[in-house]
């Protein structure tokens, strides 16, 4: 069986905000090293790839390898029930038809108790290779929401430029033109604000903002970002969330026509 | 316009 608590609530509630409009039904697959999460969007686009280690809860127990089909239309309804501090815990048993949720005050003095009805659901398991990536730019989470927000109101692409120190991100559209230049940025009494750029050679790809502006959907989670980048293979965009457990977006490049 | 690439092309299905 699965018994699974988060100190506060609003972990998975963010993880379900992010991702329910890009997929709508997905497995949660639970086994003893945390519960995991793999889904592309209806057009194969782009994917999510979700990983809540057991360290994250405290106890996490499951025993066996337990697929949880839920809609995630349906999970946000009920986590939203759930107050942001409140402690959740997740139960089901070793061959579940629902799984349940257990809302707790941090007080103590109000439990609420929900189960969600668990589908069947036939998942495509896509194998993501190790990559070395060519460019990896660290920085913080609402500037890139910012950056994408900004020049989706102009265009429905991006070319991201990485070079040395600096990265570029570049559209094109019909009322005009945009462009952001962002360099290695490093300070001590505001972290938050540091921008790192880590390159081995120079990278130009295009993305749809579309879908960038859906993955930033995420930028509660964590205060910075980390984009990987190499020539002619999906973007990588990471949320890093506390003990090793993540939130990553996989997103295939445009090719030039 | 570019066209958008499909997913399924660079990684494997497991």
């Amino acid at each position: 069986m699965l018994e699974a608590r988060l100190e506060q609530a609003s972990i998975l509630k963010k993880v379900v905000d992010a991702i329910k409009d890009l997929v709508q039904d997905c497995n949660f697959d639970c086994n003893d090293s945390g519960i995991a999460l793999q889904a592309m969007d209806n057009s194969h686009v782009a994917l999510v790839s979700m990983m809540l280690k057991s360290d994250t809860f405290s106890p996490f127990r499951c025993d066996r390898n337990i697929a949880l089909g839920i809609n995630l239309n349906s999970f946000q309804k009920v986590l939203r029930c759930a107050q942001n501090e409140d402690i959740l815990t997740l139960k089901a048993d070793d061959s579940p038809d629902v799984v349940s949720l257990v809302f707790e005050s941090s007080e103590q003095d109000r439990i609420s108790e929900y189960d969600i009805k668990l589908m069947d659901i036939d998942q495509e398991h896509l194998g993501i290779p190790d990559t070395e990536y060519a460019a990896t730019i660290t920085m913080p989470s609402g500037e890139f929401q910012r950056i994408c927000r900004d020049l989706s109101a102009l265009s429905e692409s991006v070319a991201i430029e990485a070079e040395k120190n600096a990265v570029k991100f570049v559209c094109n559209g019909d009322i005009g033109n945009g462009a952001i230049s962002l360099r290695n940025h490093s300070s001590v009494e505001k972290p938050e604000q540091n921008v790192n750029i880590e390159l081995s050679e120079p990278v130009a790809l295009t993305f749809s903002l579309k879908y960038l502006v859906n993955f930033c959907k995420a930028s509660g989670l964590s205060g910075s970002v980390k984009l990987c980048l190499s020539n002619e293979v999906p973007l990588l965009v990471e949320y890093e969330l506390a003990s090793n457990s993540y939130l990553r977006f996989y997103l295939a490049p445009k090719i030039g026509d | 316009t570019p066209i958008q690439n499909d997913l399924s092309e660079f990684f494997s299905m497991v």
